[in-house]
């Protein structure tokens, strides 16, 4: 049974990119072949994986315009069983276009058709707002998976987030679940940090993950030589937490 | 002669809303009046200055919409010669309304008319995107503040604002300048920080502010007390730094 989740949050420099890129490619090691939508037009999660924009001949911007079809603008990356539908960055002109297209919600949902077949898990990666671009990915997904600073900006973020899943939930995705709440950049030094992570412990209970993923420099630096973290810092902090992050999603699809 | 600066930067959690608070703040200790705008729906400026959004009568939402002009909208904050135009939750239904209004792209220009005269910096907090409206706050600013992290995906992004700017600047508003570049969260300890800072000044050489924002556990913990640093910490590196920042910025105008 194919799942399709979206990586989620407004709040910006959450961890989105880093978690979408790292557990996608931690589901592809664990033999769940995997696709990576990346829908944010900054095109992070592209570069993190080692491709150069400019040398794509289509892109996620081509799909959503119902021009290419996604195996299309599909490519391999270096790591075995991830593929990835990359994003350049004509997608900052996409939200313009899709406002005055029919249908404008579900042009991913539409553009995806048939991906689900290939792929055991699809993982999108969403920009930070909760305009066209993420409502797309809202209306494609299965369920959302919400990372989380522990900062005091965080809380109030989520009840915003949870207010706009409820109306897709009821209008355009009845299916839409919140998938879980994955604790980023953890640093167990700083109070505000364990009193964050406590209230949404206590408020989400078991939706927030086991697994908290800490601060660390490794993390940052992957993604400037185009690689996911088990092959950059194989035995390092971040590469134990994403893994075992994997297997909690694994757990739960 | 009064300045109004964009705080922007379309990546997301780089200390764009830190900085308009702790330069806004600044500015006024140093005896400029100063109005700080909240252009982001998630209303973090609003939150940080310790206003409660549900207990606000109008916000920038209705001054956008052109049904409350700025000055019924402004409050006073707890921080003296400091105003704040607050964001309600209501904002993220402007993107959509405003994108079938005439002039969309001039509603904050025109809405803040008059209060030039008032404030000698104005300051505007933007959202994590290149959509409406940051693209309203680059037609009603002088200048644009680029807060930066030192990490890997800043460099991409900031070629993708100068793009947008420029296409601002030859069609919208002509004045728009880079006002300065601001290196935020910055941890001297991480080698990939330092390669990222020392790349940035050797391209863009002055207009990287001398200034740089260390990463400390204060400036994140002060939001939730509802207090610019100052006040929270005033011995501290954080409230050292935005001091310093606040003379550059003066010199600037
Ligand atoms: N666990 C971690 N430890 C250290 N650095 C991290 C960690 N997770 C992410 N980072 C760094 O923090 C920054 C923000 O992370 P990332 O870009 O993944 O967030 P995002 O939510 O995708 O941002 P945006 O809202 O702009 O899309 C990046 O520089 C990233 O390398
Ligand atoms: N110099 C600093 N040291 C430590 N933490 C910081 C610093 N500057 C900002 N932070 C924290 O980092 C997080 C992101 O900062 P902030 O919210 O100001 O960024 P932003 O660019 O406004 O985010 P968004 O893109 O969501 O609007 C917040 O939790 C904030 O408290
Ligand atoms: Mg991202
Ligand atoms: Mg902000």
């Amino acid at each position: 049974m194919s799942r399709t989740l979206a990586i989620l949050n407004q709040k910006g420099g959450v961890g989105k990119t880093t978690t979408a890129v790292n557990l996608a490619a931690g589901l592809a090691l664990a033999g769940q072949p995997t696709l990576l939508v990346d829908l944010d037009p900054q095109g992070n999660a592209t570069t993190a994986l080692g491709l150069t924009k400019s040398t794509l001949e289509a892109s996620i911007y081509d799909v959503l315009l119902g021009e290419c079809p996604w195996a299309e603008a599909t490519v391999a990356t270096k790591v075995a069983g991830l593929d990835l539908l990359p994003a350049t960055l004509d997608l900052a002109n996409a939200v313009v276009e899709l406002a005055t297209m029919e249908a404008r919600e579900h042009r991913l949902l539409r553009g995806l058709q048939g991906a689900a077949e290939r792929y055991a898990v699809i993982i999108l990666d969403t920009p930070p707002s909760l305009g066209l671009l993420p409502i797309n990915c809202l209306v494609a997904a299965d369920a959302v998976l919400i990372p989380m600073q522990c900062e005091f900006f965080a809380l109030e973020g989520l009840a915003q987030l949870e207010h706009t899943m409820r109306l897709i939930k009821r209008g355009l995705n009845p299916r839409l679940e919140v998938f879980g709440i994955l604790l980023t950049m953890m640093d167990s030094r700083a109070k505000l940090c364990r009193d964050v992570a406590d209230a949404v412990r206590r408020q989400y209970g078991p939706r927030v993950f086991a697994t908290a993923i800490p601060r660390t420099i490794r993390l940052s630096e992957a993604p400037s030589y185009g690689e996911a973290i088990y092959t950059f810092d194989p035995k390092g902090k971040g590469a134990q937490a994403y893994r075992a992050l994997t297997q909690e999603v694994i757990a739960r699809c």
